[in-house]
């Protein structure tokens, strides 16, 4: 129920091929590397994949999609954000009191979650999402977008919608090559973000600001290349001192292997609780099989 | 349990005349959003409506449609509207007029700037609890990212990206530059 079924015969294959990405789109603090959402194996499955590889300080801007994505983190460390819509900021600094001037509004900013190999993002549609290298190992994160799922009304085409800067999609760039409808459709792949198309006087009157930072949230002002751009006195953001981003990495497992004993002991220390739970649970099915065999609902709860 | 449910299902909610409105603003206007979760059998339509109504050069901030997409039918007046795709090419740039319809793709962003006073629309919503994103203002995802975050994505300094980030007080419309 959570996917559209794939059209007739677009899943009959006589044969199966290994892919490999077969395009690849630098930036200045990384590289995205694409598989074409339009072989037959992807289009079958429904998906789209990439590859991103972020250096060292390397900021991948904020950006969200068409459809959920699921991201494996195959190598490196790092810090990113989830913008959910509506949802309260839930960290602040204290407020700044300036000579003369009111209270300066200081950052507020919903949760950063830190991120290590192996991990799994989960990442639902429509949900703005940014990650950032902070160590000196390249993150490695292989990115699956699911184009039919439900959540997905578009077409297949699997789109990012970036906030900021001036990059191209990457996925677009197969309609271009190919000279499909969706290029069309897109009006071309010339680099933009969701904010630029907007005349100046539009964003200048929402964000209350004036017409330099509109150029600038435009992506007018910015050179630097792609959608991962460096940040090279390194980023700052509040967390709190509970996170501890550069625990090292056998400290963290050995915590959880901890964790997984003692909710073993646990277990082990009421064997007879969990069998009289079973044996009860078992009997008490069989009563209300007996007396309400047609309120299979309430048996749920 | 039929009668105690499709037979007594609540089948009319009215959002065009609406006192307790989800947003407003006295010097921008107003907006009502029907979910399934006020009116069920959306539920099973898996659809949802919006009404707004945005008083003279009053603006709907840029704001995209999470999980739906929004065809919208202006009921008075004429607003200017732009819509914006994924690679920042603006879709639609032009004024809409009483009668006419927009069709408004999910995650497309889009900000209308009301022409008339008496300018309203009802949006059709193609998921039964519709979310949207404002890009700008005080609940908006810019605002939610970190202050670096911000002045780094978009090649701002620290204060510049602080005035992208709150210089908006509004969650949804904004007043007339005048009446602020």
């Amino acid at each position: 129920t959570f996917r559209q079924q794939p059209q007739q015969n677009e899943c009959q294959f006589q044969r199966l091929n290994a892919l490999e990405p077969d395009n690849s789109v630098k930036s200045e603090a990384g590289t995205i590397e694409t598989w074409n959402p339009n072989n037959d194996q992807l289009r079958c499955a429904g998906v789209a994949l990439s590859r991103c590889t972020i250096q060292r300080n390397g900021l991948r801007r904020p950006f969200y999609t068409n459809a959920p994505q699921e991201i494996y983190i195959q190598q490196g460390r790092g810090i990113f954000g989830l913008i959910f819509p509506g949802c309260r900021e839930t960290y602040e600094e204290p407020q700044e009191q300036e000579q003369g001037q009111g209270p300066r509004p200081q950052d507020r900013h919903q949760k950063v979650e830190h991120f290590r190999e192996g991990d799994i993002i989960a990442v639902p549609t429509g949900v703005p999402f940014w990650m950032y290298n902070n160590e000196q190992t390249p993150v490695i994160a292989i990115t699956l977008i699911d184009t039919t799922n439900l959540d997905n009304q578009l077409d297949q085409i699997p789109r990012r919608f970036y906030l900021s800067g001036n990059q191209e999609q990457e996925f677009l760039q197969y309609q271009q090559k190919e000279g499909g409808q969706g290029q069309q459709q897109e009006g071309g792949n010339e680099g933009g973000n969701v904010l630029s198309g907007f005349n100046d006087e539009f964003l200048e009157e929402a964000f209350s600001v004036d017409r330099e930072i509109v150029r600038n949230i435009k992506g007018k002002n910015d050179d630097r290349e792609g959608s991962i751009v460096e940040v090279k006195e390194g980023l700052k953001v509040i967390s709190p001192p509970t996170l501890r981003p550069r625990q090292g990495r056998e400290e963290e497992e050995e915590e959880e292997e901890e964790e997984e004993e003692r909710r073993g002991d646990r277990r082990r220390h009421r064997p007879h609780h969990h069998e009289e739970e079973e044996e009860e649970e078992e009997w008490s099915h069989q009563v209300r099989r007996v007396r309400r065999p047609h309120h299979h609902r309430e048996d749920r709860n | 349990g039929l009668e105690e449910t499709l037979c007594t299902l609540k089948l009319r909610h009215n959002i065009g005349q609406s006192t307790s409105p989800d947003a407003y603003n006295p010097q921008a206007g107003r907006l009502k959003t029907l979910t399934s979760l006020d009116f069920p059998i959306l539920r099973w339509l898996g659809l949802a409506a919006e009404h707004g109504s945005i008083y003279k050069n009053a603006m709907f901030v840029p704001y995209y449609n999470v999980n739906a997409n929004s065809i919208l039918y202006v009921l008075n007046g004429s607003a200017w509207f732009q819509v914006v795709d994924c690679s920042g090419n603006a879709v639609f740039n032009g004024e809409l007029n009483e009668g006419q319809v927009l069709t408004i793709p999910q995650n497309y962003a889009v900000a209308i700037k009301s022409l008339d006073d008496n300018f309203s629309y009802v949006a059709f919503k193609t998921n039964d609890i519709p979310q949207i994103a404002a890009l700008a203002g005080l609940t908006s995802s810019i605002r939610a990212l970190p202050l670096d975050v911000v002045a780094h994505a978009f090649n701002l300094d620290r204060d510049q990206a602080r005035q992208l980030k709150n210089n908006n007080p509004y969650k949804f419309l904004v007043p007339p530059p005048q009446s602020q």
